[in-house]
Parts: structure tokens; C-alpha cells; sequence
């Protein structure tokens, strides 16, 4: 596996917070799981109606995904498990050289 | 040779060094590559000087790419772009036209460390690598580090962030070492253009303030034409306009401090997707994306030789 595998399971998840109320709930979970945010770049910019990707850890993922079931915040995941993307990136070519 | 360099993967650092000597030994009449710096990890930080040596003084155009190390296609279309200069040179009477007026100055990999650890280490890691003794979080945001409002709002204070706009403005060697060649060159670099990722979206300034620009008709123009011209390749679809309205409030990048400099068109690219991928594009759709974005580049640059100011 590239990189020692440290992304097994990892997911990118996709947020529009529908309200200030759920910006702010985010921006707290975001911050307490230490999410890495792919946009936008830094949790200030968390608002209403802003897209949101957080990439997070498999273990993280579990927190997070609870917390959005019961908060009725709307998400949808991007990227199920972000090793298998990270290896796909490039699959179509590794069988040819590079040069 | 040129024409059995895969553009159509993503190369290594080490990869993108030895392409850039390899064409610069063999296109003598229009390349030239020289180091401007080295980076905190001692990485020289190569440019390309892009363009027919007619004569000594030509009007230029800086594009960089890959300040954001983890923004891969960036990159690869700096790669692109050099390539569909040298291969259509003889051919398009426009691509000949820019190289004979002007010069590009072209960095394909600004953030040299970062790049490198995102190949090796960490394939979502975005700031430099620099290390303050003070903190266990290493790297600062090279498009926070930049001497325009710096640090001001939509810009971190603290090393652990991914946009920690660093202890100083142009703390960073590698923001220093083209704040100077920039500074150096302003009077005669008409054009600054930036590419990063992923949003499709063609800004330019302001992104600290939302105050319109001052030359806004000419730029905001040549945008729209840009956009028209990528959409017709593929359909893709990028929004324009300026960056504060169009992304968001941003403090201490490239793009405004080009700007601020004296550079009167300043551009920066969020190239494909929308999310879909995002950082992860595969390798199959560098082609498309380079394709489209190529024109949108030949479409500013002929726009500002022909009409701008």
C-alpha cells in the first residue's frame, strides 16, 4: 500500500450547513475531531450555505457520522474510503512507464 | 526527449528536475532554466523563462503552480503548458505570436518541500515545511505568507493550521526568493497567474477587501472571454470574478500582493472538480483539464497583448 496504508478507511464527507446554528455545531465538531478540512481551507470560512469537505479518519468518522444522524444535519459521503482513492489515482497508469 | 515525457501522469520532484535541465539542454532557443533560491530544506526553487530570445527586454508573464503542495494537477499544468508551447510554436500563429512578444516565467513547483513530502509522506499535506522552534506543528500556508494584509482576516495565527500565516510576512524562503524575483521584474511583468485546486473558478482581486479594482472593466473582460473559451473544450463550467466575492475573504496571498505590486493582471486558478475527487484527480483527466485551461491561458494572455492597457 502507498503511504503505509494511513488512509484505510478515511472518508471525505460533504456538509451545507442549512443554518448559522448548524455552521456553528459544525465548526465545534470540526475543531474537537481536528478534521482536515479540504474546503473550504480553514473552519472560519465554515457558514451557512458554504460546501463543506472535511476529510476525516476512520476513527473520527464514526463520532461525526453519529453526530450528523442525530443532529438531522444533511451530509453526503464524497470519498467511502480515501486508501482505495489514494491507490486509484493513479492505477489507470502505473502499468506504464513513466517516462 | 519532449515527445516521450508521459504529460499525462503526475510526476515526482525529482522527475520535474530533471525534465526541466532535459529541456533546457535541448530547446536552447526558448528555453532558459535557472534557480532563484533554495527552499527551507535546501531545494533549489527552478524557474523557466519561456520564450523566443529575441531580445533582452520583453514584456512577461508569471505563472506558478503547486504553492498548495497537495494540489497536484497544478503541477502538471505548468508541465502541459510548456509542452503545448514548445510542440505548437511553429504551428499556431497565436502560441508563436506570445512567444516572440513576451516571456513566461514559469515555477511548476513552487512549494518544493511540501510537494516532495506529499509524495512520500503525506499526500494531503498543503503548507511548506518549515519548523518553528517554538511549536510541534511544522509548514506555514505559502498563500497566507505574502506582504498584502498579511495575517489579517481568513488567515490562521497559529502554526497548527493549514492556513498559519507564518511568524512574519515572507518568512517563507521560497515566498521570499519570488517576492524578490517579482519585485525585480515588476515593471515588465504584465501578467501574474497562479493555479491551484479544486473549485473551477478564475478569480483575481481583491480577496482581502471587496472593494472593486481599478483596471475591473479590462480584467473582469478578459475573464469572462477565458471561461467562455475553457467551457467550449469540454462543457466544463468555472465561475469568475473577484476572489473576496467569489470564494471567500482571503489576507496575504500571491494574487493581491502581485497586484499591489504593481502587476496589473492577477489571476489565480482553482482548476477541476467540484469535489468529486477534489485533491485526488485521476490521472486520466489531466489531459481534459490541461486542455481547457490551456486555452483559457492563451485566451488572457493574447486578450492583454492585444487590448489591455
Amino acid at each position: 500500500h502507498s503511504y503505509d496504508n494511513r488512509y484505510a478507511g478515511d472518508k471525505v464527507i460533504r456538509l451545507i450547513p442549512k443554518s448559522e446554528e448548524e455552521a456553528l455545531a459544525l465548526k465545534n465538531i470540526y475543531h474537537q475531531l481536528k478534521v482536515d478540512l479540504w474546503q473550504p481551507s480553514s473552519i472560519s470560512y465554515v457558514s451557512e450555505g458554504t460546501i463543506t469537505d472535511v476529510h476525516i479518519s476512520q476513527n473520527a468518522s464514526r463520532t461525526l457520522l453519529a453526530f450528523l444522524q442525530e443532529t438531522h444535519i444533511y451530509y453526503k459521503v464524497l470519498i467511502e474510503d480515501l486508501q482505495k482513492a489514494v491507490e486509484n489515482e493513479n492505477s489507470l497508469q502505473t502499468q506504464r512507464n513513466r517516462r | 526527449s519532449l515527445s516521450e515525457y508521459n504529460y499525462e501522469v503526475y510526476h515526482s520532484l525529482e522527475d520535474i528536475q530533471s525534465w526541466l535541465h532535459h529541456l533546457n539542454q535541448t530547446q536552447p532557443g526558448l528555453v532558459r532554466v535557472f534557480s532563484i533560491g533554495r527552499s527551507y530544506e535546501g531545494r533549489p526553487l527552478f524557474i523557466m523563462q519561456l520564450g523566443r530570445k529575441s531580445r533582452a527586454y520583453k514584456r512577461a508573464v508569471w505563472i506558478d503552480c503547486g504553492i498548495h503542495a497537495r494540489e497536484w494537477i497544478g503541477p502538471a499544468f505548468c508541465q502541459w503548458f510548456v509542452r503545448e508551447a514548445i510542440l505548437t510554436y511553429k504551428t499556431d500563429p497565436a502560441m508563436k505570436k506570445m512567444l516572440n512578444h513576451l516571456y513566461f516565467y514559469i515555477m511548476p513547483v513552487f512549494n518544493v518541500d511540501g510537494y516532495h513530502f506529499s509524495w512520500t509522506h503525506d499526500r494531503f499535506w498543503r503548507k511548506t515545511r518549515s519548523r518553528d522552534s517554538k511549536f510541534r506543528c511544522r509548514g506555514v500556508d505559502a498563500n497566507r505568507n505574502w506582504k498584502v494584509k498579511w495575517c489579517d482576516e481568513g488567515a490562521s495565527a497559529h502554526p497548527c493550521d493549514d492556513t498559519y500565516c507564518g511568524p512574519f510576512p515572507e518568512s517563507e524562503p521560497e515566498v521570499k526568493a519570488v517576492a524578490n524575483f517579482l519585485r525585480k521584474h515588476r515593471k515588465r511583468i504584465r501578467a501574474y497567474l497562479s493555479f491551484h485546486a479544486y473549485a473551477q473558478m478564475l478569480l483575481y482581486p481583491y480577496s482581502y477587501k471587496y472593494a472593486t479594482i481599478p483596471n475591473f472593466s479590462c480584467v473582469e473582460f478578459a475573464a469572462h472571454k477565458a471561461v467562455k473559451a475553457l467551457r467550449s473544450v469540454h462543457g466544463i463550467r468555472y465561475r469568475h470574478g473577484p476572489a473576496s466575492q467569489t470564494l471567500y475573504v482571503s489576507s496575504g496571498n500571491s494574487m493581491d500582493w502581485a497586484y499591489k505590486n504593481g502587476i496589473p493582471y492577477a489571476f489565480a486558478f482553482e482548476l477541476r472538480d467540484t469535489g468529486h475527487f477534489g485533491f485526488l484527480l485521476p490521472e486520466m483527466l489531466i489531459k481534459p483539464t490541461c486542455t481547457e485551461t490551456m486555452l483559457a491561458v492563451k485566451n488572457i494572455t493574447m486578450h492583454l497583448l492585444k487590448k489591455c492597457p
